[in-house]
């Protein structure tokens, strides 16, 4: 079914998007061009009301309990977490690096804060991601317009208070078409 | 148009009794 079949219940608190959870686990040994990363990734979940959201959140793995090498996209319904994707082609990311143990607070706190339109950049955002990775954890925030820096400014100061991070910690942009030259998320 | 804003500790408290308002 579609994500634009998804409807809030009875009582339920609407959001203003439909989102799709994506997980994708990397294949170990494998290149990864973009059409075996789409082959492993798949739809967990769908949700457009706050008590929708929840009742996924909860039954899914606690992010901290997460091993190896895997990530966890909400995207909003019809984007692709994909550079390629047709409202990503333009766009970039907020790049966060954690060091383990923080991540679960700040990726929580991400998500309801996109969910709740806290960013008030209108349409521009896209989705959010934790990866997963051995030596540290990352979360990122995707727009649509990587050149709009009034856009890309406000997202960054909205991440920066509703992240709650430490002071010195630091923030990176990256353009989907910096990561589609050099083959890296990160 | 009019945006859907919820902040976070109304989303918390819509975790712990689903049906508040």
């Amino acid at each position: 079914p579609s994500y634009k079949d998804v409807v809030p219940g009875p009582g339920e608190h609407p959001l203003q998007y439909t989102y799709c959870i994506w997980y994708s686990k990397k294949q170990p040994g494998r290149a990864q061009d973009a059409a075996s990363f789409e082959k492993n990734m798949n739809v967990i979940g769908t949700f457009c009301s706050v008590e929708q959201f929840w009742k996924i959140y909860s039954h899914m793995i606690r992010v901290n309990e997460m091993a190896g090498h895997s990530d966890i996209h909400v995207f909003k319904g019809g984007i692709k977490p994909l550079w390629e994707d047709k409202a990503n082609r333009l766009g970039g990311k907020w790049i966060v690096r954690l060091r383990k143990g923080l991540v679960a607070r700040c990726w929580e706190n991400l998500i309801l804060a996109m969910l709740g339109e806290q960013f008030m950049v209108g349409d521009e955002v896209c989705g959010a991601v934790i990866s997963i990775r051995f030596q540290e954890d990352i979360i990122s925030i995707w727009n649509r317009t990587a050149g709009d820096e009034q856009v890309t400014s406000r997202i960054r100061d909205t991440l920066r208070r509703v992240l709650n991070l430490p002071p010195n910690t630091v923030m990176e942009y990256k353009t989907h078409n910096e990561s589609l030259k050099d083959k890296s998320s990160f | 148009g009019t945006r859907i804003i919820y902040d976070r500790s109304f989303l918390l408290k819509c975790r712990a009794s689903p049906m508040s308002n």
